[in-house]
């Protein structure tokens, strides 16, 4: 998963799991025929815009941060 | 991120509710309590009503489960998922669902039982997630030490979904945009060649090769400071912010508060008894010497010997002429202190003793 910049196991595990949780990630990676890297960096995009950080497609530290506070369950995006 | 896909909403604006069972860390009458306050932030702003039924199962039905529960949303105990629920429909739907083995409070301990009520309400009524950081229906959990009103973002898109109140309560601003005239600020300080504005619950960041500031939620790199802040400084010679809310001093390294703070600031700095906030501070880099602002008097601290100078308070007017009113905020750039009073800000030169320019504090965000 090549879109983290500092490619620790903890920090790409967080993000993928959030996005699973609540971007369809999985889904959308069966659904969708592009690569982990594409997809990810997309889903990333989504997040960042929705909470307003800076929109880069990487997991920088803010992002980070904001994937590790107390959330609501239910998913940002449609299913 | 406006309406939910699909845009689901209930066909009726009475609706009933009923409660499953309840949490061990709440008497169930401040449950309920929680539940009926929770209904009225909507029904404040839209035609909905909302009713509690006993004897069945109300169109929402409110429930504390544990793990797997049946529904392709287990909780597993931890705070990324502490309730969710489910959008307008028959059965499941409009159903609230809290985790059971969450910490369920009344007050600004996680998790406040209201306030994630009247955000999954949000989600019972048919709306999804909001980007405005300062919504109800944001997604990470924002509770803080102030009263709750629900925002214009919210009011706007449940208003699309049901229509206005026959009484309609005062919509609250959203994000604050620094572009609005008179707008004023609660702390400045400069960090790293910064210029931070507080506002509220959030900070505008002005870096220098940035057309606009960066806006963001003061917690997302202070979670632990308190909101709405008197003052701010940065000592720079020791890489720390100084944040200041009413008697109280916290001391910040990057992201963390330093062990021992929040502080007195008469213990601290050796304010007398009966100074009870600060109004503005900012340490002039050269002399390592940090001025304290209070009503019209100031104070003067040797940031090298930790001790505040003999001979102080002084009259502000003395010393900085010009600076009449009281000092609202204050910062230093370059050879400069820039004074703020209201939403007018004054630069006066260290040099020559004088205010050489005055204007609108908007001058920093390149509106």
């Amino acid at each position: 998963l090549p879109v983290f910049q500092d490619g620790r196991r903890q920090n790409v595990e967080t993000a993928w799991k959030y996005l699973e949780k609540y971007y369809n990630l999985g889904k959308d990676m069966q659904a969708k025929n592009v690569n982990a890297k594409e997809v990810m960096a997309e889903k990333l995009r989504e997040m960042q815009q929705l909470f307003g950080l800076k929109v880069t497609g990487n997991s920088d530290p803010e992002t980070l941060r904001a994937m590790r506070k107390p959330r609501c369950g239910v998913p940002d995006v449609a299913p | 991120y406006a309406i939910t896909h699909n845009n689901p909403r209930w066909t009726k604006t009475h609706l009933t509710y009923s409660i499953l069972n309840y949490t061990p860390y709440l008497p169930r009458a401040v449950v309920e309590d929680a539940i009926e306050r929770a209904f009225r932030v909507w029904s404040d702003v839209t035609p909905l009503t909302f009713e509690r039924v006993f004897d069945e199962e109300g169109d929402i039905v409110f429930s504390f489960h544990r793990g797997d529960h049946g529904d392709s949303k287990p909780f597993d105990g931890s705070i990324y998922h502490f309730a969710h629920a489910f959008l307008p429909g028959p059965g499941l739907g409009g159903n609230v669902h809290y985790d059971l083995d969450q910490k369920w409070t009344d007050n600004n301990e996680n998790f406040n039982l209201f306030y994630v009520t009247a955000h999954e309400l949000g989600h019972s009524l048919g709306l999804s997630h909001s980007n405005d950081e300062e919504a109800l229906m944001f997604p990470s959990y924002t509770w803080g030490n102030k009263d709750f009103v629900l925002n214009q973002d919210d009011i706007n898109r449940i208003q699309a979904l049901y229509g206005p109140s026959p009484n309609p309560i005062q919509p609250t601003g959203s994000t604050p945009n620094p572009c609005n005239s008179g707008l004023t600020f609660d702390a400045m300080t400069t960090y790293r060649g910064d210029v931070i504005f507080f506002k509220d619950r959030f900070y505008f960041r002005v870096i220098s090769f940035l057309p606009e500031p960066l806006i963001n939620p003061i917690d997302l790199i202070w979670p632990n400071l308190p909101g709405k802040f008197d003052a701010a400084y940065e000592a720079s010679m020791v890489d720390e912010l100084r944040f200041f809310k009413g008697n109280k001093v916290w001391a910040v390294r990057e992201k963390s508060v330093l062990r021992g703070f929040p502080r007195d600031i008469h213990s601290f700095f050796g304010f007398p008894s009966d100074v009870t906030h600060i109004d503005a501070a900012v340490c002039e880099e050269k002399t390592g010497k940090t001025y304290f602002f209070v009503d019209h008097m100031y104070w003067r601290y040797d940031e090298n010997t930790r001790s505040m100078d003999p001979g102080y308070p002084r009259l502000t007017a003395e010393d900085f002429p010009g600076i009449n009113d009281k000092v609202d905020d204050v910062f230093q750039k370059g050879g400069n202190f820039y004074f703020f009073h209201q939403s007018i800000q004054h630069r006066f030169n260290l040099h020559t003793r004088r205010i050489d320019d005055s204007g609108d504090s908007r001058t920093w965000f390149n509106c």
